[in-house]
């Protein structure tokens, strides 16, 4: 925990499927590396956390403080990875699904 | 990138990274596919071969196996595959038969007749390559006595040796799902004899269909196919939340949204914060909660309660489901 950067940044998740239930009828894989978007998006934002443009206007804008009650922009996951699911359908036959945006390969404000 | 904290040492590898054979086999006993089951150790090579970053096995993002069940249809048997596993959304791209064929070549009988010149049995001229046969394949919806439509044949020679042969059924398949019979059997033409191209302890043929699931860029597609219960059942006073009962693991949105359907609002969507006073709001049970206010994950129905109902069970209604509390007024009615 430490070690970990305040600001918004990509963080270490690794999820076995069995923790959540679903390794009964997920052949493969048993575990997957996820990862998590968190930390702050505090203004001035570097660009290093890719903020996009309304992100930008909308952390000026809480900086400013002339609108109240405007968050913060939010750490969320910009880039995402597709992954490959084995698994037995209700008649246990195996099926293949490639599920789009099951792992976070960057983060940004947004 | 910002600097991001060393992760443990498995997380060098890609999110599925080329799966080790052992690994593969490790899985496919642990879930009782042992290596008979022809369909699951070819689902493993496709893992294996798609399952990294990207990769789209067909073209698509899903592959489906469908094991053969031996039947007898007609007072013959048949290869019976039950699709109907294959979700509305899944577009079928490709579809495979895959057939173990021993060898009929009369090998085995010219030996004996080096041996015996003389023999009578040696006179025969010698038989030349055996005559091909035809797989017959047919549709027929669930529950269904009719023997089904002729979708296509395929012309099957006898290899040299055992081996695994793929055809391309594309067009039976798509024509089956087409006409909603999703029960597809495949039968030798009557001169073809034996029930299967191979010996009884061969291992059965298995279909692969290969299809794009055009749902599954949907938001929370992954818990539509793979959640298979509601994760909050004991938070739910309802009894129609738990009573919904249907072989489809979709989640079926439509069907459940609250409100009137005359109009094509979304629930909520254009409330502003403050315009509905709090107290007129009653709080919403945490299974509400989970479901969010656009989708509403369907309830399944037990374990017990699916296996009781089979395969033979009627398939689900394609009409919008009405509510439980609707249903039981019409009973009563």
């Amino acid at each position: 925990q430490w070690a970990e950067p305040r600001v918004c940044s990509r963080r270490y998740l690794r999820v076995d499927f069995a923790d959540i239930g679903w390794n009964e009828w997920i052949v493969l894989p048993k575990s997957f590396d996820a990862y998590y978007c968190a930390g702050e998006c505090e203004f001035p934002m570097p660009k290093v956390v890719r903020p996009s443009n309304h992100a930008t206007i909308q952390s000026i804008v809480r900086a400013v403080g002339i609108v109240p009650g405007i968050p913060e922009p939010c750490c969320v996951p910009d880039k995402m990875n597709s992954l490959g699911v084995l698994f037995l359908d209700e008649n246990r036959d195996v099926v293949l699904k490639v599920y789009p945006n099951m792992s976070v390969e960057t983060c940004a404000c947004r | 990138d910002p600097p991001e904290p060393a992760p443990p040492a498995p997380a060098a590898r890609p999110a599925a990274a080329r799966t080790p054979r052992g690994a593969l086999g490790d899985a496919a006993s642990a879930l009782g596919l042992g290596a008979p089951d022809a369909a699951a150790a070819h689902m493993l090579r496709l893992y294996d071969k798609y399952g990294r970053r990207g990769a789209r096995p067909g073209g698509g993002n899903t592959v489906r196996s469908f094991r053969a069940r031996l039947d007898t249809v007609d007072q013959r048997p048949a290869y019976v595959f039950n699709l109907t596993s294959l979700q509305d959304s899944e577009v079928i791209l490709s579809a495979t038969f895959h057939l173990y064929m021993e060898p009929h070549w009369p090998r085995a009988r010219e030996e004996p007749c080096r041996q015996r010149v003389r023999s009578t049995f040696c006179h025969l001229p010698p038989p030349g390559p055996p005559a091909r046969r035809h797989l017959l394949f047919r549709s027929i919806a669930q529950n269904t006595a009719a023997q089904g439509l002729l979708r296509g044949a395929l012309a099957l020679a006898p290899p040299l040796r055992g081996l695994w042969q793929a055809r391309d059924i594309s067009p039976i398949v798509r024509a089956a799902r087409q006409a909603g019979e999703l029960l597809l059997w495949a039968q030798l033409d009557p001169a073809g004899g034996a029930p299967g191209a191979a010996g009884p302890s061969a291992p059965l043929p298995y279909l692969l269909v290969y299809a794009d699931d055009l749902a599954i860029a949907e938001p929370n597609s992954v818990a539509g196919t793979l959640q298979r219960y509601d994760p909050l059942p004991a938070a739910d006073p309802e009894p129609h939340a738990a009573d919904n009962g249907s072989a489809d693991p979709r989640v079926r949105r439509a069907s459940q949204a609250p409100g009137p359907l005359q109009d094509n609002e979304l629930p909520g969507l254009h409330e502003r914060p403050g315009r509905v006073p709090p107290a007129r709001q009653p709080p919403r049970p945490r299974h509400e909660l989970w479901r969010g206010p656009l989708g509403a994950l369907k309830p399944r129905p037990g374990r017990r309660e699916r296996r009781r109902k089979g395969p033979d069970a009627p398939a689900a209604s394609r009409v919008l489901d009405f509510d439980e509390q609707t249903m039981r007024k019409a009973r009563r009615r």
